[in-house]
């Protein structure tokens, strides 16, 4: 099973 | 002040319509330069990011930085009651800041015009990596027709809606779908004698995992170019970009599935 990652892992978010 | 000339089925409208089930609002920021459009889906998991010059925009007017939250969906509902012919201005004023005007002008001059508010960009805001940095993150690009990468986007969505997996060697690119009564395999070979069409680009071999849905909702919008490039790597999102107009171009982000 793979784990889904989410657009904060990669890029900033304020 | 802002104004943003927009045609029926033009890349800004595309985009709009695209993202109107991931994510209500596209963060838009405007300068003398040009345009840059920014939206995020809800569950953050994917991006998508649109970069239009002010010299391939006929009739953009922007004399200030301005930063706003667009509802995409009012945006979307007003311009589907356009006519085709109609001429579209979005346009935000300072005497009336804080809402939008979306102007339609008939051949005959008849005009109609809807008012919405504004959403608070500030709450979603986040910051895409320059190209340099982005570029340094890839370990692979492909060059694929638009219209080809539609097809297999389509058939990898229809086959499973949760699991897609691209790999790419120097030798070929392949996709996979897992779908609940089977499976979808698609291969492409690299030719040597004609790389304009078709080009890989690889400085080790890559595989990426992925929910092909995105990948889906995001593909029609590339047809609106000849030609698509996917930037794959092992620790970043995968990035599909295509070039609108002669400097434009829209890039999406989509969020990888890895090992626990």
């Amino acid at each position: 099973v793979l784990t889904q990652l989410r657009m904060e892992a990669f890029y900033s978010f304020n | 002040m802002l104004e943003l000339p927009l045609v029926k089925g033009d890349p800004f409208h595309h985009v709009m319509e695209a993202i109107l089930d991931l994510s209500d609002v596209a963060h838009v920021v405007c300068t003398t330069r040009g345009l840059n459009l920014l939206a995020v889906d809800t569950k953050h998991l994917a991006i998508v990011s649109l970069l239009f010059p002010a010299e391939d925009f006929k009739g953009y007017t922007c004399d200030e930085y301005i930063s706003i939250g667009i509802p995409i969906r009012d945006l979307v509902n007003a311009i589907r009651c356009g006519d085709d012919k109609d001429t579209i201005t979005l346009k935000v004023g300072e005497e009336n800041f804080g809402t939008i005007t979306l102007s339609f002008v008939s051949p005959e001059k008849n005009t109609v015009d809807y008012e919405f508010r504004l959403v608070d960009a500030k709450l979603e805001r986040f910051r895409l990596p320059d190209r340099h940095f982005l570029r340094s993150k890839y370990q692979g690009s492909v060059k694929m027709p638009s219209v080809e990468f539609r097809r297999i986007c389509k058939c990898l969505s229809n086959f499973g809606d949760e699991y897609g997996v691209i790999s790419v060697t120097d030798e070929d690119l392949t996709y996979f779908a897992k779908g609940t009564d089977g499976d979808v395999y698609v291969e492409y070979k690299q030719q040597e004698e004609d790389t304009t069409i078709f080009k890989i680009d690889v400085r080790e071999p890559v595989r990426l995992a992925f929910n092909p849905k995105y990948l889906n909702t995001f593909a029609k919008v590339f047809t609106l170019s000849g030609q698509v490039k996917l930037f794959l790597s092992k620790t970043h999102p995968l990035m599909v970009e295509c070039k609108i107009g002669q400097k434009g171009r829209i890039r999406c982000f989509v969020a990888p599935k890895v090992e626990p």
